[in-house]
């Protein structure tokens, strides 16, 4: 699975995800990733990706879970964040990459390693894989 | 900020004793990612093309499970995914199941732009994607070695848990004789 989310200067925030999906599949399985709301979301206030074990994504309604967090807590991308990840997800099981409205960055993951990047206009810029 | 990206290339248990050759492999390509992305935004593109753009260049990255890369389903082929969202409207487009469609995430944003609908499955997203002038490729295009032998461990993973399985359900009669 791969991801990006972006914030632009007109202030659009967007979140995409694309994947190949499990390997020995069966039975038409469908993960977490176009489902809108779980692997894949973008509110006014944040835009989410997902990566990982699409069925647990999908039970935590993952995407939306960080975005209605952060509006009726209220809470931070990270408060949020750290509470999808460590709260309702178990360890191993996904990674999330975020952005909201104002240009703060996330990359949170559970799991061992996620292969990620992040930049924005002040010139902050991160690549890694694992902590 | 005036803008800011981030992008992901799949999490999970990606070991660390990779060479540091292939490890540098996949930061270089991630950066390479990013690049596409900052220069976009950097001149005022919009976050749209900045998404559908970096997401592109992942597909067509074969380390990467999407697009070219993808993993095998059991039956040996190739299904993919994928979905765009642009927060200040709400709208959305996703497509799931589609095995000619080259950039998946392409096809998800004309869902997006172009139908009332928000989600086309299989067939049915194909024959969507037939409307445009989208890129298609025959289901040899996703193969890759690595994803392949993946594919064969995990048929004699479940070979073995099933013939596991099979003994577990027989009587201890049935047993005997199973070991004739």
């Amino acid at each position: 699975t791969v991801g990006a989310v972006a914030v632009d200067k007109e202030g659009q925030i967007v979140a995409g995800t694309s994947t190949g999906g499990m390997t020995n599949k069966k039975f038409g399985r469908v993960g977490d990733v176009p489902i809108i709301g779980s692997g894949t979301y973008a509110s006014d206030v944040v835009a989410v990706s997902m990566t990982g074990w699409g069925e647990k994504i999908m039970r935590a309604v993952s995407g939306h879970t960080v975005s209605a967090y952060m509006k009726h807590k209220p809470a931070s991308l990270e408060e949020a964040g750290s509470y999808l990840l460590e709260d309702l997800l178990n360890k191993g099981e996904a990674g999330m990459i975020a952005v909201d409205k104002d240009g703060n960055t996330y990359m949170g993951m559970n799991t061992l390693g996620m292969f990620r990047g992040a930049a924005d206009s002040e010139g902050n810029r991160e690549v890694a894989i694992w902590e | 900020k005036d803008w800011a990206l981030v992008i992901h290339g799949g999490a999970g248990t990606i070991s660390k004793d990779k060479p540091d050759s292939v490890v540098k492999a996949y930061k270089n390509d991630l950066s390479e990612a990013l690049a596409i992305g900052e220069d976009i935004l950097k001149s005022g593109g919009s976050a749209l093309d900045a998404v559908e753009n970096v997401i592109n260049y992942l597909e067509n990255n074969p380390k990467f499970n999407a697009g070219k890369g993808a993993v095998f389903t059991h039956d040996g082929g190739h299904e993919l995914d994928a979905a765009i969202m642009l927060g200040n409207t709400r709208e959305a487009g996703t497509i799931t199941g589609v095995k000619t469609v080259k950039n998946p995430i392409s096809l998800a944003r004309l869902v997006m732009e172009n139908s009332k609908h928000v989600m086309f499955a299989g067939d049915g997203a194909e024959k969507y994607a037939d409307k445009f002038e989208l890129e298609r490729v025959n289901q040899e295009y996703f193969y890759t070695e690595h994803r392949h032998k993946a594919w064969k461990r995990a048929l004699k993973r479940e070979k073995q848990k099933d013939a596991q399985s099979g003994l577990m359900e027989l009587t201890p009669k049935e047993l005997k004789e199973k070991y004739g």
